[in-house]
């Protein structure tokens, strides 16, 4: 393993999602709220370092 | 590594020692209670440079196809999975697609760039200096500046990382797209990352794809990489016909170029390239 630990190469996952109310649509998992998806990133043995966000998305860089 | 998160859709892309596959879970209970149904799920990795220290349960491809086959929903009943092969015995590309129907997803295209054998110069500027009291986003916005990351695309708001004692990573957004880069710069075993989404209507402006033609050379000048893989997403062929357009001027040769369609999302392309021998 490299010093720093990390293992070069990544693994990605893709998950698009799909709902009835259009409105909703526009922010839909947005609502996530940060604590839940912090609760995710402890399944993945991550945690956020840093993050940013625009009209369209939210964008988090990790650190595991 | 990085998470990001659109009103339908989530992207989250982990160094390789994670249980990345055991978000699911959680992450469909989430979007269920907000009303929403997956309805796509692809999962894509390259060849590990370190298999045996892969976490149980995920050792091995076989193992995540068996776990994703077992956690995703019934109803996204259109599933492939493939490992793609290359002239390059260290790189294959695995891909496991899963969909609710076959038609085709909207037009945004991915362009995943893993990157190896970095110049060792140029991977030097990945390492913190020991004792800098600096915090991880002053140290990143460092390297940023000293590997003219922040030129690769000028209209991209940067949100970035040092690691201590080395490592980097980044998020760019521009609009509704993203970028990402993720830096391993140690010798032996050097890695650099970059990732684009596109649409493959942006060609339709000049015609000529140049945009994204002059992105990836920019990404891989700034670690001039002895071999690179490049695995294209799209609905589109004329993504992955532009990647040789980008990496041939570098003194990179094609070396292999494997294609495979998956239900919903048209074609992945999986090309190699090495530095051409001196």
């Amino acid at each position: 393993m490299a010093v720093s630990g990390f293992e070069g190469f990544e693994k990605r996952l893709e998950l698009h999602f799909s709902g009835d109310d259009p409105v909703f649509l526009n922010v839909g998992l947005r609502q996530i709220s940060f604590d839940s998806l912090e609760q995710v990133l402890r399944e993945v043995q991550c945690t956020v370092v840093s993050a940013v966000g625009n009209h369209y998305f939210d964008a988090y860089v990790l650190s595991e | 590594s990085s998470l990001f998160v659109y009103p339908t859709k989530i992207i989250i892309k982990t160094c390789g020692t994670t249980q990345l596959l055991k978000s699911i879970p959680p992450l469909l209970h989430h979007a269920l209670n907000l009303g929403l149904t997956l309805s796509y799920c692809r999962y894509t990795r390259g060849n590990f440079i370190f298999p045996l220290s892969q976490p149980f349960p995920h050792t091995s491809f076989h193992d995540e196809a068996l776990y994703l086959e077992n956690t995703l929903p019934n109803h996204l009943c259109f599933r492939k999975a493939s490992v793609m092969p290359s002239n390059l015995p260290s790189h294959a590309w695995h891909v496991f697609s899963a969909c609710d129907q076959t038609r085709l997803l909207p037009d945004f295209y991915t362009v995943e760039i893993c990157m190896t054998e970095l110049d060792r110069t140029l991977a030097r500027k990945f390492f913190r200096r020991p004792g800098d009291g600096k915090s991880g986003d002053a140290a990143g916005k460092e390297m940023t500046e000293l590997a003219g990351i922040n030129k690769i695309n000028p209209n991209a708001l940067v949100c970035d990382f040092g690691f201590d004692p080395c490592g980097y990573s980044m998020n760019g957004i521009d609009g509704d797209r993203y970028s990402t880069i993720h830096v391993t710069p140690e010798d032996g075993y050097s890695y650099a990352s970059f990732e684009c989404v596109g649409s493959i209507y942006d060609d339709d402006d000049d015609g000529d794809g140049e945009d994204l033609v002059r992105m990836l050379k920019r990404a891989v000048q700034v670690f001039r990489p002895a071999k690179v893989s490049v695995s294209t997403t799209s609905a589109s062929h004329r993504v992955w016909a532009r990647v040789v357009g980008a990496m041939e001027p570098l003194g990179l040769k094609c070396r292999s170029c494997t294609a495979d369609e998956f239900p919903a999302i048209g074609s992945v392309v999986f090309q190699t390239f090495t530095a051409r021998r001196k």
